[in-house]
């Protein structure tokens, strides 16, 4: 990407573990690559790492090189779609940019027709890819999802990314949550999307405790498009308009003004520029104002050179159009259509797209899913946010930027958002730190990336915690968290006996047929070793408390002591018992307990943090208090 | 019932790998067998490298007979799941 890693404080020049980076394997589970662009070339990069015991699936004008270094494709069904490539070259473009997001090369002068112009680059440029191709034009199968987890873990990936989800389903029914399990059981960090269903609460996906669940934030840089009519005014929305018109002024029309009424439809239906609805002999040569955010597909057919769209559903991102368009507020969109309405022969011009910068990122995009966790409400999901907004990365030249019927742009490098951004930014962060800290587990991993996060406010993401987490991810510093929450499948098989599961299922799960759900180990969802705190109740009158029992492991300084510092949540009061960790060695694990205690205010979350500070690191995690539908 | 005869795809998983020796294909086959399945046509996947499990095309009723068998840790329909 051209700007995220920048806007993260996580500059080119960054300090890099040269030797252990170019031992990462990230394995990208995902739409596969285009493997000839310049993201990733192995120039310059040595033999394949020992540990790698995958291979490359070559038909079809495929070939892995020493940055691509395997590649495989799934399709259980067998039944290949309309310029679906049987090989693992991608025909969609998803894979190629969430790839090159974790682990692209740097690549100078990377942009979309001038947009987002800079050196396009992932967190781990000296890392390996390994691609999986799971997913296709019509979607993602769970038994291809499992597959390639099966794959990917024997071929001894360090870092699995998938951004990938649906509903959120009970942990061993769902293939995300059992996937990443068997990764976690073989020392792999899953990072995974937290799904596009926002801002509508409980819609956060891919909810186990095992995995890193990713939400999306806005960078710094904005896409705007102009609109410019006769009567001099203009008006800026919030498009990714590569086209430049090249007459002055076009006629501009409104949408529900030019049914097409051969085919029945009517104004209320043009007005939306729906499918089929807009008259082509009087749209032809026009812009045509439309009252409802669309593809843009049937202003094209329809002949005309441009549409301007109004509504009030996604003004925090940029979309990109198969013509020149732009996307206004319900305002904007109201003094354009008031200028048709009252001028004889109104006319406008569209510009090409112009960058500005947003003073108020980062902040969580409207789309991305929010918490509770309908699963298991007292684990705090998402875990954190990334970058997932206007994001540039690379793209397959087998599709066009929009991949709709009519668009003829075919480009190396396009702009897109979805939290399917944001995690291979998670990804990439994570393969950073480990490239550092090799021998981390996946739950240390995580820790760090979470306490190290920069804390994000609730003035402008209204859902707090269940927006953004633990905040907003910051690869530098969790390189050297200070201390970690670690766990392993042990303390997950505890969690999940207190959750219900039986003892037949987790002795198969686990593979160790000595374990069981005695009361010793039964651990109640506060005790498994999260680096989040969250606190529901059934009732904004029922009076709650709950002991929540941590251990953390020093990996800072050797000798250091630690204080805790506690912000309750509104109506909450928390105890930290002890409240000074002493350590005198690296790797000295320390037990303590958090007791919040009180009453959750209805219909909004209560925040607040405990953070332990040594004067050196200082390792925060959220406390959040809520009423649980 | 016609539905109960319609067979569709179901992801059988099974947790981790057994010890020892191990053939993924054999005992799943077996399994499909027991249940009453065309096992050589049903069998769409096995899981092997990682953890225990495969794909099968099941009707309803061997659905439930393999969701009740030793082993066995859930059963499950293949849905789709979209990009993000």
């Amino acid at each position: 990407t051209t700007r995220s890693w920048d806007f993260m404080g996580f500059p080119q020049g960054v300090r890099r573990a040269a030797g252990p980076e170019s031992d990462i394997i990230v394995g990208m589970l995902d739409t596969g690559v285009w493997p000839e662009s310049e993201s990733f070339s192995d120039e310059g990069f040595g033999p394949l790492p020992s540990k790698w015991k995958g291979s490359c699936q070559s038909p079809a004008n495929f070939t892995c090189n020493n940055k691509i270094i395997g590649a495989k494709y799934y399709k259980s069904d067998g039944d290949f779609g309309q310029g679906e490539i049987d090989s693992p070259r991608d025909s969609e473009g998803h894979g190629s940019h969430t790839a090159s997001t974790a682990a692209g090369r740097l690549v100078s002068d990377a942009n979309l027709f001038g947009l987002g112009s800079g050196t396009a680059r992932g967190a781990v440029p000296g890392a390996r890819i390994a691609v999986y191709k799971i997913c296709w034009s019509g979607g993602c199968s769970e038994a291809d999802i499992l597959a390639a987890f099966d794959d990917a873990i024997a071929d001894g990936v360090d870092i699995i990314s998938l951004s990938v989800g649906g509903g959120a389903l009970d942990y061993f029914e769902d293939s995300i949550a059992i996937g990443a399990f068997h990764s976690m059981k073989n020392g792999i960090l899953t990072s995974n999307s937290g799904g596009n269903s926002g801002p509508d609460p409980e819609t956060i996906s891919n909810v186990s405790p095992w995995s890193l669940t990713v939400a999306a934030s806005t960078i710094d840089r904005k896409f705007v498009a102009k609109v410019k009519l006769d009567n001099s005014k203009a008006y800026e929305g919030m498009a990714i308009n590569t086209f430049i018109l090249n007459q002055s002024m076009y006629p501009l029309v409104y949408g529900g003004d030019v049914p097409n009424t051969r085919q029945g439809f009517t104004r209320e239906e043009s007005r939306y520029c729906i499918f089929g609805s807009l008259d082509k002999t009087l749209v032809n040569g026009t812009i045509v104002l439309c009252d409802a955010l669309a593809t843009g597909e049937e202003p094209l057919n329809a002949g005309a050179v441009g549409t301007v769209m109004q509504d009030d559903r996604y003004l925090d991102l940029a979309f990109s159009f198969p013509l020149p368009a732009t996307y206004l507020n319900l305002s904007d969109g109201g003094e354009v259509y008031n200028y048709i309405n009252t001028t004889s022969e109104p006319t406008a011009i569209i510009e090409k797209s112009t960058e500005i910068k947003d003073e108020l990122a980062p902040f969580v995009v409207s789309f991305s899913s929010r918490g509770p966790n309908t699963i298991t409400s007292d684990i705090l999901k998402p875990d954190l946010t990334a970058p997932g907004v206007d994001i540039l990365a690379a793209w397959s030249l087998a599709t066009t930027v929009t991949g709709d019927e009519g668009d003829t742009r075919v480009v190396p490098y396009n702009i897109i958002s979805g939290t399917s951004m944001s995690c291979p930014h998670a990804t990439g962060a994570a393969a950073y730190v480990k490239s550092f800290n090799p021998t981390w587990s996946p739950a240390a991993i995580k820790s760090a990336l979470m306490t190290t996060a920069s804390p994000m406010t609730a003035a402008i993401n209204n859902d707090a915690e269940f927006a953004y987490g633990a905040g907003h991810i910051d690869p530098v510093k969790a390189v050297n968290p200070g201390l970690v929450y670690d766990a392993g499948e042990a303390d997950y098989v505890k969690f999940l006996c207190g959750q219900g599961y039986s003892d037949k299922s987790l002795r198969l799960v686990t593979g160790d047929n000595s374990s069981f759900c005695s009361e010793s180990n039964n651990a109640t969802v506060w005790d498994l070793n999260y680096p989040s705190f969250a606190i529901s109740s059934s009732s904004k009158t029922e009076s709650v408390t709950r002991v929540f029992h941590r251990t953390v492991t020093n990996v800072g300084s050797p000798v250091s002591v630690y204080k805790a510092t506690v912000v309750a949540p509104p109506g909450f009061t928390v105890v930290v018992e002890p409240s000074v960790l002493s350590f005198k060695a690296m790797g000295q694990k320390l037990a303590f307990a958090v007791t919040v205690s009180g009453v959750a205010a209805s219909g909004s979350v209560g925040s607040g943090s405990l953070v332990w500070d040594d004067g050196v690191s200082q390792v925060r995690s959220p406390i959040v208090a809520f009423v649980a539908s | 019932s016609e539905s109960d005869q319609k067979a569709n795809t179901y992801i059988v998983y099974m947790g981790d790998l057994p010890k020892g020796d191990f053939s993924a294909s054999s005992l799943h086959t077996s399994m499909l067998q027991q249940v009453g399945s065309r096992a050589s046509e049903s069998l769409i996947r096995s899981y092997k490298r990682s953890f225990n499990g495969f794909v099968a095309k099941l009707t309803e009723e061997e659905r439930k007979k393999l969701a009740s068998m030793e082993g066995v840790v859930s059963v499950f329909p293949n849905e789709k799941k979209k990009l993000h």
